[in-house]
Parts: C-alpha cells; sequence; structure tokens
C-alpha cells in the first residue's frame, strides 16, 4: 500500500530529514511509527500524503508513484488518504460539523449522507454536542478529536494520524485508539506516528522506529 | 502566589468551563492540573494569565486582583508569568533565537546578556543547533521546547506551562521537566495541566484534577 524506495529528504539542502529509508506497508496493516522528537516521524508521513517530495528516492502510495503523480491527481490520492495532521489543520472559518463534512462533501456525497454520517462520527469521539463551534471554542485535545473525525469520515484506503492523542487525556485516547482498531478492521491502512508509549505496548503492532532519519528498528508485536 | 475565589467561567453565556472553583497555590509550589479533555485545564491557566477573564468570582497573583489590574499593568503581569501555551504560539516571522530573545528584551535586558543567556537556555532544551530557524522549519516537538525556553528565560516569578510535553517523546519529556524542577527549586512557582501520568506518578507533587469545571481532588505527593 505504502513503499518507500532509497528515500533521502533533506530541508533546504543541508538538513536531513530522512536518510535513506527503505519500507513497505502492507493493504490493512496498523503500524506505528516512533523515535525521539526529530527523528523524521512527521516528514516521513508528509512524503505519504505528498505534502512534501522527497530529495531522492520514490514513494508509492496505492501502487501509484506520487513522483511522476501529474498534479491534477493530487486531490484524488488525498481522497483516499485521511490525515490526522501533528497541529490539526481545522478550517479556522467552519464550524466542527462543516469541517467534518468537507471530508464527504468533497468526494461528491450526498447531503442525506453528509447529515447522516458527520453527527455519527463526532458521537464516536465524543463530540456530539459541539457540531455547532468553531475551532477556537474548543479545548485543544476537542480540536484534536474533530482532526481525527475528519480523517476518516470517508473510509479513507489509508489513514495517516502524527500524534493524534498528544492532547487527549488516556481515557480519551484509550477510544480514539479503539476506534481507530476498528476502522484498521475494516480494511484501512493505518499508519500512526505516536510518542504514547502505553498504546504502542497495548496494541501490539508494527512499529517502526526512527532515529535521525534511519529506521533503526521494524518489528512486528512491537513494543514502544 | 494565585488565589482563585468562587470563580466561575462560562464561554458564550452557557458553556461552563470553570464551576466555582476556590483553590490557592503558594510561592514556591510545583502544581500539576489534571483532568479530562475539556475539564477545564487550559481554562483555568488562561485566567491566571489574565488571557481570558472569570465570568465572576476573584482571581488574585502575586497579591493583585487581576479584576481590577489596570490595562497598562497588564505588560508587567506578563513579564513575571511564563507562559507555555497549549498551540505554542511562536511568532513565525521571527527566529528560535529571536523568539526567545524577545522574553529578555522586553524587560529591558541588555543586548549582552540576551546573546549569553538565548543560546544557554537553547541548549538547556536541546535545541542549541537550531538557534536561526524559523517555526515552520522545526518539528512539532521542536517547537514546543521553544515555548519552553521562551517561557522560563527570564526567570518568572510563576511558570504556567499548557500540556508541555504532549508532542515530546518520554525520554525528551524527562528531559524537560528536569529542567522545570531545576527552575522550581530556583523558587518560581510552576502550576503545569498535562496529560502524561507517567510524569505526574514519577515526581509526586501536588496534584489538582478537574472535572467539568470542578476541583474534584487536591493532593500533596498526588498521582495521576
Ligand atoms: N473559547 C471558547 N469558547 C467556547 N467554549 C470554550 C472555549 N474554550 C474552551 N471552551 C470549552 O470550555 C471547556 C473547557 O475547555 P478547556 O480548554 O479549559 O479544557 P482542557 O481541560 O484544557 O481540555 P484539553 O485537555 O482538551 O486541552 C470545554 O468544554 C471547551 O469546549
Ligand atoms: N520545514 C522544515 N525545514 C527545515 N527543517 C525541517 C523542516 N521540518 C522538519 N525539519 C527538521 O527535520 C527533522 C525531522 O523533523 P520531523 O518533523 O520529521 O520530526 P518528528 O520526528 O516529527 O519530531 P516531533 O516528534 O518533534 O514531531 C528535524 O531535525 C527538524 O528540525
Ligand atoms: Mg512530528
Ligand atoms: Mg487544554
Amino acid at each position: 500500500m505504502i513503499k518507500l524506495i532509497d528515500v533521502v529528504k533533506d530541508y533546504k539542502g543541508d538538513i536531513r530529514a530522512l536518510d535513506n529509508v527503505s519500507l513497505e506497508v502492507t493493504k490493512g496493516e496498523f503500524v506505528f511509527i516512533v523515535g525521539p522528537s526529530g527523528s523524521g516521524k512527521s516528514t516521513f508521513l508528509k512524503l505519504v500524503t505528498k505534502e512534501e517530495d522527497p530529495t531522492s528516492g520514490d514513494v508509492f502510495v496505492a501502487g501509484k508513484n506520487l513522483g511522476s503523480l501529474p498534479r491534477w491527481r493530487v486531490p484524488y490520492l488525498r481522497r483516499n488518504v485521511g490525515c490526522v495532521f501533528q497541529d490539526f489543520k481545522l478550517l479556522p472559518n467552519k464550524t466542527v460539523f462543516e469541517n467534518v463534512a468537507f471530508g464527504l462533501e468533497v468526494i461528491g456525497r450526498p447531503r442525506s449522507v453528509v447529515q447522516r454520517q458527520v453527527p455519527q462520527i463526532l458521537e464516536l469521539v465524543g463530540l456530539g454536542e459541539k457540531l455547532d463551534r468553531f475551532p477556537d471554542e474548543l479545548s485543544g485535545g476537542e480540536q484534536q478529536r474533530v482532526s481525527v473525525a475528519r480523517a476518516f469520515v470517508n473510509r479513507p484506503l489509508i489513514l495517516v494520524a502524527d500524534e493524534p492523542t498528544g492532547n487527549l487525556d488516556p481515557a480519551t485516547s484509550v477510544g480514539i485508539m479503539r476506534l481507530l482498531d476498528r476502522i484498521n478492521k475494516t480494511g484501512t491502512t493505518v499508519v500512526m506516528a505516536t510518542h504514547d508509549h502505553a498504546i504502542v505496548d497495548s496494541m501490539r503492532r508494527r512499529v517502526l522506529q526512527l532515529e535521525h532519519g534511519k529506521v533503526v528498528r521494524d518489528q512486528s508485536r512491537g513494543i514502544y
């Protein structure tokens, strides 16, 4: 589903964020990406979502080489890859409902489907009572959960989550992880960067560890 | 150092974020504020920094009632209260050095002091090599650490930290906590909202737990 072949990512020519990474994530896997702050986790995820391009090497997502993807095809890629960003990236002038609805509208879902599915998803992340709030009227963890809801409302092929529980208390985190597990069981490939060792240790999924931009560990049923 | 008397905070008239809170934090204490997402932690901290005003009740900081503080006095308050914001609030057009230097410049420190202290503080948070980066050229955890450095560079009376380790790996988190402990030992009062139970449990400091805007637990040498 995701394949990197000899990928290097340098920022501004001399900051090496990924250092000759080759790896593969197969369809339906659930993979944790762990590693110290600054080790390259977000960079890796940004390559998968084509938010950044590699300096060298190839990135394949759903069988397509992102490097040779025509620009007009990028929106189609992004409909298949749900993203939970580290800094949430909610639309500040849209309500919670409208932020999540956007994910369905952009793929042409009928209004009746949007009106039904958005409240359901928001119930699942514990925000059923806050549909008409704007992002700046939410707590940090509530904003994070809107980001999670928006990422998987349209059942993407791949869900990329960058530290989706950093602002959540342990109980709310467990709730989010159960959701991600459920969506994984329906076939969505999940790739999650996290610092939450309790979650990683309890779920015992594949763990890729990065350090200084290199993969230093790749362990099925891993621990943090 | 901080006193709340019968504080209520409502947003938009009917969202009660703090519900009749009375509490006191004495000089030199280290207090953790814990509680589920949406329980009122950030709201409490925002009242202490006068980023928000209570709907009713009084908030005293360093002996002054914030409600009757003249507007021109607010910058003086903020020089004594270092803040680590949940969403970092770095100045996007300023480098890492300039962001942290701002805290010293605004209280009139000489340039020689700025040139010496800023690199030192940034070394302490592990960012000594990134002085000339801009915030959007940093990882999430690196931005967070700049926010931490900026908050205590000028040795404030009170340090208010809103989830300062949410984006950090456990080892980097321990490093930040050791720093906060050291600054507390020099006399700075530290109030820290956190979801990191490992840190709270290991440090065994006073723990205030919020739920639905109420203080439900106040425990010296507490656990999460
Ligand atoms: N600007 C605002 N306008 C309206 N409601 C708000 C605003 N800020 C916070 N709230 C609401 O007030 C309550 C408390 O929010 P607060 O940000 O204090 O929670 P928190 O404990 O910091 O949560 P988290 O752990 O998610 O950061 C929540 O129900 C939240 O939705
Ligand atoms: N836009 C950018 N410009 C320059 N350097 C960058 C940029 N983004 C990231 N970096 C650098 O690349 C390296 C990897 O960053 P990345 O954001 O991938 O780390 P991370 O593992 O996600 O860290 P964190 O856990 O703190 O979020 C870091 O050294 C960082 O400073
Ligand atoms: Mg990151
Ligand atoms: Mg908060």
